[in-house]
């Protein structure tokens, strides 16, 4: 998170807002709604507190507004900036102007959802700026988030409890704030690794990180920064070379990338994969392109699929073990890189010959992904 | 959805570099008439915002720095607001 230099705060807990104009987009019942919960995300975890008034000047004023407005800071029609606010200070300081040109809306993912963005502003109108994690709120690029469920990132928590310390009933935010997963955790455990056209994509969580080998070089982001459709906290993902896909798996559903984007048709089921119908979920996918087959990990089984046959090939399941000698623990990701398997457990990576399948090293799990 | 807006067609990558770099990484407006003068303006606040999203710093106007720039966000600049 960061803070405006100098002191950019307010030096009281009681501040009023007034919302000046409405947006045609939506009810102004949905407006009002929108505007107080977005708040409410900020009153939740620190001793501020928020009053309307309906005339007058407030600390915080809210309009909707095109182009230019009259603050120095002109609209650029639909998308690009959606929205902007000053931090606090007299006058203009803490007001948030939003830009009229875009399509707010009340809940639908579509659009742009007026409570994220509002919440998102008034971190600023509270004196936060900008954060580079990509899980925070205060993150500079709009990613919808499901609101039903949207708790305040820890980072942004951090970030406003810094200016303003801890909400005053001592009561913390219920579910604890979520936190951006940290690739320099020597305990962090993947939930996926995958190849993507010579990327290398690892998931946790939320976010995925993607690495471009042989480059310091990583990414993070939320998964649905990306693809809006895929889940979080997925079980599986792995590249076929044989139809150029990406397949994403989360329980017994599949979904497919072709390059960045996300194929239509999908989510398909488990069983396209000729699956047995007990097997509900799959802790990690190899795809041994030496052979186009499919290694499916499922507790602590393998199912191997003939990718040109479509069948399940006889005499599996068999034991990882026997599969993979020296592989005990259970493994919950998998790649095949440049001739090697790398099966990931807990939070090391064990690397396998590809051909002979001979444990060769057990490396940390930030080997690809350097901290 | 958020992902990139389709590329608009009438605005090269150039004009949608410069108003960004101008309106949020503090990129002086484009008077001085010095070509190298303003490149080098230019390239110091493009890696100013890949340094800020931890991209490649490059300092060239590369395909994820431009893909970036095309998402929807917040107007308040991202350093020295």
């Amino acid at each position: 998170y960061s803070t405006f230099q100098g002191d950019y705060k307010w030096k009281k807990h009681d501040l009023t807002y007034r919302i000046e104009n409405y947006t045609p987009d939506m009810s102004e019942a949905e407006v009002d709604d929108s505007i107080k919960r977005a708040l409410q995300v900020w009153a939740d975890v620190t001793p501020l507190r928020f009053t309307r008034i309906y005339s007058g000047t407030a600390d915080i004023m809210i309009s909707f507004s095109v182009r230019d407005h009259g603050d120095g800071y002109p609209f650029d029609g639909p998308n690009g900036f959606l929205a902007h606010a000053f931090p606090p200070f007299e006058g203009i300081g803490g007001d948030a102007h939003f830009d009229d040109d875009e399509k707010f809306l009340y809940r639908s993912p579509h659009g742009y959802n007026l409570f994220l963005v509002a919440a998102h502003e008034f971190g600023h109108s509270l004196g936060l700026e900008h954060s580079q994690d990509p899980g925070a709120l205060m993150y500079p690029t709009y990613v919808y988030r499901d609101i039903d469920t949207f708790v305040l990132p820890k980072d942004d928590v951090d970030g406003i409890q810094y200016l303003y310390g801890p909400n005053s009933d001592g009561t913390g935010p219920k579910p604890p704030p979520p936190v951006t997963p940290n690739k320099c955790d020597p305990k962090l455990v993947l939930d996926a690794v995958t190849m993507l056209r010579g990327e290398i994509m690892f998931f946790k969580g939320s976010f995925f990180w993607r690495s471009y080998p042989l480059s310091r070089n990583v990414e993070q982001h939320l998964i649905k920064s990306f693809w809006p459709q895929i889940p979080n906290h997925i079980d599986a993902a792995f590249e076929s070379t044989f139809e150029d896909k990406v397949f994403i798996i989360k329980g017994e559903k599949v979904w497919a990338l072709y390059g960045y984007d996300v194929v239509r048709g999908y989510p398909k089921s488990l069983s396209m994969f000729r699956l047995p119908k007990k097997v509900k979920k799959v802790d990690a996918v190899l795809y041994d392109e030496t052979s186009y087959k499919i290694l499916f990990f499922v507790n602590n089984k393998i199912y191997s699929y003939n990718e040109e046959q479509r069948r399940i090939e006889k005499g599996y399941p068999k034991p990882v073990e026997e599969v993979f000698p020296g592989m005990t623990g259970k493994v919950t990701a998998a790649f095949q890189f440049k001739g090697f398997n790398y099966l990931f457990s807990g939070s090391k990576m064990f690397e396998f010959g590809a051909y002979n399948r001979k444990l060769l090293r057990v490396l940390n799990n930030n080997y690809f992904l350097p901290c | 959805y958020t992902s990139p807006i389709a590329p608009p067609a009438d605005k090269d990558k150039e004009s949608i570099a410069v108003n960004y770099l101008t309106q949020l990484y503090g990129l002086p407006k484009q008077t001085n008439s010095d070509a190298e003068k303003r490149s080098s303006a230019m390239s110091l606040r493009l890696k100013e915002m890949q340094q800020f999203f931890k991209l490649k710093v490059t300092g060239k106007l590369d395909e994820e720095t431009l893909d970036l720039m095309k998402k929807p966000r917040c107007g308040v600049p991202d350093v020295a607001a």
